[in-house]
């Protein structure tokens, strides 16, 4: 995942995910 | 006897429609000679900048936040470039044998070989004049965005995956999207199936096209961000 660092943050930093 | 009712759209699909993002530009830096290192340099911060919008769309997809944080990496790592590819075919249906890479970066031929950009030009017009075999122009709105779906979801055996169950039932939700929009073409009922068999030849032109840039990154002459790179290294 250190590898990965801004994927992983972009994924993280959720804007609230959508519930259908 | 009155026609079938039409199948409601799906929620995947209804929702997809209010979620597609905003268009992007390419902004080419004006102080910079032209030539292939300005057009890759513009390019590369294109890519950069749309991955960031695609990672943004993938957590509307219903499903797809819900699976852990390593999957969603995985698929993404893995359908990034067919997503970038589809977008950019998509959005060259309309023009004769040009590349809109994006609305104020339409190349043609010509400016694709004094730019340096004629391998990839050369490798991503097959897939266009594909889809446009297809007349995909009208449906343009809702195939788009569920194709984009589809890749962000392959085989889940295909590649590491902790949970594949659950990528397996993402996997269900999206086909059954594509069966819906099946239904509302009853003139032509194998489209999804067309669609589908669109996939190896994009796959393939993704490829080509992770190559070109991966060698790009390897030549170190062209600037580069970092989630670009990022994702260049996971392919």
């Amino acid at each position: 995942k250190e590898k990965h660092k801004i994927l992983h943050q972009l994924l993280q930093n959720s804007t609230s995910p959508v519930d259908l | 006897m009155a026609p079938p009712a039409k199948k409601p759209l799906t929620k995947i699909v209804s929702h997809l429609l209010v979620v597609e993002p905003e268009k992007i530009y390419a902004m080419p830096d004006p102080t910079m000679p032209d030539g292939d290192i300005k057009a890759l340099t513009t390019l590369c911060d294109l890519a950069d900048r749309e991955l960031v919008v695609i990672i943004g769309w993938a957590k509307h997809i219903p499903g797809f936040s819900t699976l852990s944080l390593a999957d969603q990496m995985s698929l993404l790592q893995s359908a990034w470039m067919e997503i970038l590819v589809l977008s950019i075919v998509f959005r060259s249906l309309p023009c004769e044998d040009e590349i809109v890479y994006a609305e104020d970066y339409v190349v043609d031929e010509e400016q694709a070989r004094v730019s340096g950009l004629l391998d990839l030009h050369v490798a991503i017009l097959p897939l266009v004049r594909r889809y446009k075999k297809l007349r995909m122009e009208k449906e343009e709105f809702l195939s788009n965005r569920l194709m984009k779906c589809s890749l962000l979801c392959p085989s889940p055996d295909s590649m590491h995956i902790e949970n594949i169950e659950a990528v397996q039932r993402l996997q269900d939700s999206l086909h059954e999207a594509l069966q819906d929009f099946e239904g509302q073409h009853p003139e032509d009922p194998r489209r999804a199936g067309k669609l589908l068999m669109t996939l190896p030849l994009l796959r393939q032109t993704a490829t080509k096209a992770v190559q070109h840039f991966y060698s790009i990154k390897m030549q170190g002459k062209v600037p580069m961000h970092k989630l670009f790179l990022e994702m260049l290294e996971a392919k």
